[in-house]
Formats: structure tokens, C-alpha cells, sequence
């Protein structure tokens, strides 16, 4: 059986699998050799269906900015639209014979080919979910880069006036992402890297005012203050980017269909 | 069998409506 990595595709996907492995195994151990019923209603009402997906699927496609989406998405419906065809081919077989093996071999490959082309789209789709989540990792790092332009109390204010409603749209957008993987050991990555980005957040405002402070009034200590905010940026940074790349290992995983 | 198939479509079609429903409510 083929594993999913997100619960929005297993939701979607497992029933179909489940039944379509049941069927194969019929068609394989030739218990399947009874007359077939007539198929045309629900083939008819798949094949309409996959036309309403389709045309939505190329409606998204000729409006995304997002290139790899519109990649991807093209092959993945083409294979949604010839794995409805093989059904309806498959249940006109019937119609004249309804024992034919040819017809249902067309059925099960139409099956398969309707859940690997869904399959498919659906990861498109959670590919670009993921990098919408990296770019706001990615912005949340910029601000990061720039915090040793910081040198005065307004500066400071208008820093984390920016910077506070992208941190928290990222680690929202993480915890989100958390709630939907089903592969255990990432979701739980994902977590600690929140917890110490949060933890982590207070040290790091406290940490630029004392440096700020130090600086505007000449105190002593500056050093050891600049050296405490780097310490803490580097930690965050360090953190975000282990958010990226266990973003990144969930979006290929557990693609073992055939 | 015949119940087989028919429910394995039906799961199919529900599939192909619940695809098209993320990407309709998939934010840009």
C-alpha cells in the first residue's frame, strides 16, 4: 500500500487505494471472471467530474505565479483525463462483453491511472503550500541579516514593528504544516525549531535594546552586548534554516505508488 | 464485484470532487 505524507492526501487518496488494491488482487488471482455489471452510469459520472477537475486545474494553471506549479500541474491532469478515457473505453467494452478481461484490465489501469494523476496534482499543490511556508522562512531570515543596521530606539521600534507579524505569520504557517504531516520524526523537528524560535524571540528583542541602549549612551559593555544579539541571531537563523530543510524532506517522501 | 467497482467509482469520484476542492480554495 502506498503511505501519504500529508492527512489532506491520505484523506482524499487512502479509500480509493484500499479498493483499487482489493480489485487488483481479484483481477490477479482470476476471481473476477463473472459477468461485469454495467458500468456506463458511474464511469459517466467519473468522466464528468474529471472534466469539471480539469478545466479548474487549467483555469489555476494559466493564472499561478508559481512556475513549478504550472509544470507540474499539466502532466498530472493529462493523466487524470486518458485514465477517465481508459474507464469509458472500459465500460463500452462491457456493454458488448460483459466478461471481457481486456475491459477489465481497462478498469483497474483506468483506476490506478486516476489515482496516480490525483495523486500527483495533490502534491503539486503541497509542494507550492511548502514554498509559500519556505518564502516566509526566507523573510523572516532577511530581517535577521539585517539587525547590525540597527543603532537607535527608532530604529529598533520600526525593526520589530516589521518584523513581530512575519515571524509570527512563519511560525504559524509552520505549525500548520506540523498538524498536517503524518511522518512523525519531522513533525516533531518542526516543533523543537518552533519552540526555540519562540523562545528564542524575547531573548532576542531584550538582547537589541541592550545593545541599542549601549550604543546610543555610550556604555560601557558594548561588546559583550553586540556579542549576545549575534549569539542570539545566529541561534534563530540557525534554527529557520533546519525549518527549511525538514520543510523540504517532507515534500518528496513516501512517493513509493508502483 | 459489481458492488466493488460501483463503490471504487464512487470513491473516485469523491477523490476528483475533493482535488478540485482544494485547488478551488488553494489561496494564491
Amino acid at each position: 500500500m502506498p503511505t501519504f505524507h500529508t492527512k489532506t492526501i491520505e484523506t482524499i487518496l487512502e479509500p480509493v487505494a484500499q479498493q483499487v488494491s482489493k480489485l487488483v488482487i481479484l483481477h490477479e488471482e482470476g476471481e473476477d471472471g463473472n459477468a461485469m455489471p454495467d458500468l456506463t452510469r458511474p464511469v459517466n459520472v467519473v468522466k464528468k467530474a474529471v472534466d469539471n477537475l480539469v478545466k479548474v486545474g487549467y483555469e489555476t494553471v494559466s493564472c499561478s505565479e508559481d512556475n513549478l506549479l504550472k509544470h507540474d500541474m499539466p502532466p498530472a491532469l493529462s493523466r487524470v483525463e486518458e485514465a477517465s478515457m481508459l474507464l469509458v473505453n472500459a465500460a463500452s467494452m462491457l456493454l458488448d462483453d460483459s466478461r471481457s478481461a481486456p475491459a477489465r484490465k481497462k478498469l483497474i489501469d483506468g483506476s490506478r491511472g486516476i489515482l496516480h494523476g490525483t495523486s500527483a496534482l495533490l502534491l503539486a499543490f503541497d509542494e507550492s503550500e511548502v514554498r509559500k511556508i519556505i518564502r516566509k522562512c526566507k523573510t523572516v531570515l532577511e530581517y535577521l541579516e539585517i539587525t547590525e543596521v540597527i543603532s537607535t530606539l527608532e530604529d529598533l521600534v520600526k525593526y520589530i514593528e516589521t518584523l513581530s507579524p512575519n515571524l509570527t505569520s512563519m511560525i504559524k504557517s509552520v505549525e500548520s504544516r506540523e498538524r498536517e504531516l503524518m511522518h512523525q520524526a519531522h513533525r516533531e523537528m518542526l516543533l523543537r525549531s518552533v519552540d526555540d524560535i519562540r523562545n528564542y524571540t524575547n531573548l532576542f528583542v531584550n538582547t537589541l535594546k541592550i545593545f541599542v541602549t549601549a550604543k546610543v549612551e555610550g556604555q560601557f559593555g558594548i561588546e559583550n552586548a553586540q556579542h549576545n544579539r549575534d549569539y542570539v541571531v545566529k541561534k534563530m537563523t540557525s534554527e529557520i534554516n533546519e525549518i527549511i530543510r525538514v520543510l523540504r524532506l517532507t515534500s518528496h517522501d513516501d512517493d513509493d505508488w508502483d | 464485484l459489481r458492488v466493488g467497482w460501483e463503490q471504487l467509482l464512487t470513491s473516485v469520484k469523491r477523490a476528483i470532487n475533493e482535488v478540485e476542492n482544494q485547488i478551488l480554495t488553494r489561496d494564491s
